[in-house]
């Protein structure tokens, strides 16, 4: 474990509270892409897996499980308890074009043709591009509430502090995945738009 | 030699 590593799953961590208070308090899921939090659901069903076969420490357990329990904990709320909120008609992105791809690729470009490995990669693959849906939502309501914008920042800069971890790791600890490397990348670098509009004038009502 | 898996990440 490393300061870099730490301090993006405090900010994963962050980014899933952050997304169920809003969810919770304002008793409405607007302006949230329910289709983006099906594909995290499913990134941590095919990546968490292993959280019955492998044990690595308690904090990557309870890690695992909170961020198992939070992702389907804020679909229920999204299509259950506070369906009536949830914007279908802003909420089009066709996931399937992004599941598919994912799928084949991963069958392709693997460390290990093995259903734990091959589960893995197509998680990693799929959360690069999970937040799609939500970034074209934002783009296309031309907005987001600040929370809403809180959430997205705090999930684009997790993954970009685990680069930082990873270029750490490669020197410290002569270990890489470039898998992991190469998703992690694209996955951060989808979130620049954003990231530019977050910080140089707060996105929100624009 | 580099290792690969980085499985003991989430």
């Amino acid at each position: 474990m490393n300061v870099f590593r730490l301090l993006g799953d405090i900010s994963h961590l962050l980014a899933i509270i952050i997304l169920l208070l809003k969810i919770w308090k304002t008793r409405s899921c607007a302006g949230i892409s329910g289709r983006s939090q099906v594909l995290f659901a499913v990134v941590y069903t095919a990546r968490y897996l292993d959280l019955f076969t492998s044990y690595i420490s308690a904090y990557n357990s309870i890690m695992k499980l909170v961020f198992l329990a939070a992702s389907y904990g804020t679909i229920y709320l999204m299509f259950i308890k506070f369906k009536a909120s949830y914007d279908h008609n802003h909420d089009t992105f066709r996931i399937e074009f992004l599941i598919l791809p994912c799928v084949l690729l991963s069958l392709l470009i693997n460390h290990e043709f093995s259903p734990l490995e091959i589960l893995w990669t197509f998680s990693i693959y799929l959360e690069s591009v999970a937040i799609l849906p939500q970034l074209f939502m934002v783009s296309k309501t031309g907005e987001a509430e600040s929370i809403t914008s809180h959430y997205l920042f705090a999930l684009g800069s997790y993954r970009a502090l685990y680069i930082l971890n990873w270029i750490y790791r490669y020197y410290a600890e002569s270990h890489y995945d470039v898998i992991a490397i190469v998703a992690g990348i694209v996955q951060t670098v989808l979130y620049c738009d954003f990231f530019y509009l977050y910080i140089t004038k707060g996105i929100y009502g624009q | 030699k580099r290792t690969k898996s980085a499985k003991d990440e989430l």
